[in-house]
């Protein structure tokens, strides 16, 4: 089947994300 | 009229839900009772609502953990998601508090909510961090201590991103050897 995966850095990125 | 970007509407969802969990040992209750739940999430945008909003790891007061785990399972040997698998454990010293301890407790967050075990990561239950006066601990546990392969391929993700030097290895032990050996230190069935 088919997994969400999140790169580290597309997660860093999103930390200050409104 | 403002057009507001897709991406600005939906978050991100994640694989799992998940939940932090925090203890902090107080003498009229049971172990099991000082867990306490924060809150579960399953997108990135409410991961980092939590993360931003908590005290770092450093900043607890020694004897606290933070455990975060799928959600559905609890942050003990006992539940029976746990109680087959083991740990990889990461034993910092004194010093590592102010320097690693916070910057390895986020990517292992990361790691797990990005499921950056590759198709291993269904074996990762959560992780934990304790904060103690002899050393913190971080540990990422997994379902199954006789699932070799998975266990090794989570070891080597964790010491990569980790940063942990080659020469240093970080041992996975058995949760019903860990159990056998309060006070000491349970063998390590693999070390990367």
């Amino acid at each position: 089947g088919t997994r969400i995966i999140y790169e580290r850095t597309f997660l860093l990125q999103m930390r200050n994300s409104p | 009229q403002k057009t507001v970007a897709p991406d600005m509407l939906i978050k991100h969802p994640l694989q799992n839900t998940w939940t932090l969990w925090f203890f902090k040992i107080e003498s009229n209750r049971s172990w099991e009772d000082c867990q306490v739940e924060i809150a579960s999430f399953n997108t990135v945008e409410d991961f980092w609502a939590l993360y931003n909003h908590i005290e770092p790891a450093s900043r607890l007061k020694v004897g606290c953990d933070y455990s975060m785990f799928k959600q559905g399972i609890k942050p003990m040997w006992e539940d029976e998601h746990n109680c087959r698998g083991g740990r990889w454990l990461i034993n910092l010293n004194k010093q590592q508090r102010s320097t690693e301890l916070d910057n390895f407790w986020m990517e292992v967050l990361l790691l797990m909510i990005g499921e950056s075990f590759e198709e291993h990561s269904d074996e990762v239950c959560g992780a934990v961090v304790n904060v103690r006066g002899k050393g913190d601990k971080i540990g990422v546990w997994t379902a199954d201590a006789k699932k070799n392969d998975s266990i090794l391929k989570i070891g080597q993700v964790l010491k990569v991103r980790l940063n942990i030097p080659r020469q240093v290895s970080i041992g996975f032990q058995a949760h019903t050897d860990t159990m056998l050996k309060s006070g000491s230190t349970a063998k390590n069935r693999f070390t990367v």
